[in-house]
């Protein structure tokens, strides 16, 4: 995935069997984001594999304060990458439970 | 470790947990 700047990666084990996987999110390199993150925590939230999409979560962490309206794209792209990655991961290892 | 809490009118709950120090790259 392309270094963004923000960092997302799984909180939790997956097991391709549930909908929703916890995932982390946190800023690495502050300089590449165009506002500046409220504080540079690991953000941890769920995300529904179905039925959301980056930008919902995107919008909401702008929403909560997390970071700048100009950035949602950037945490956008973030956390698409890694639920591309979690989705060809689940569709290798446990096909039968797609 | 100090975790905040903050949950989005939508319902959704972000919890934010300090960065382990090797996880932040340095800048």
């Amino acid at each position: 995935a392309e270094d963004t700047g923000v960092r997302v990666e799984l909180a939790e084990e997956d097991h391709g069997r549930k909908s929703s996987i916890a995932l982390r999110l946190w800023v690495e390199d502050p300089k590449k984001l165009k506002g500046k993150p409220k504080d540079n925590g690991a953000i941890e939230f769920t995300f529904d594999l179905e039925k959301e999409t980056p930008d919902d979560v995107a919008q909401e962490m702008i929403e909560s304060g997390f970071f700048h309206e100009s950035d949602v794209k950037i945490v956008a792209k973030s956390i698409r990458d890694r639920v591309a990655l979690i989705q060809w991961r689940r569709e290798r290892i446990w096909p039968i439970v797609q | 470790n100090s975790l905040t809490q903050v949950v989005h009118s939508a319902g959704r709950r972000f919890i934010v947990s300090p960065v382990p120090e090797s996880r932040l790259r340095e800048s």
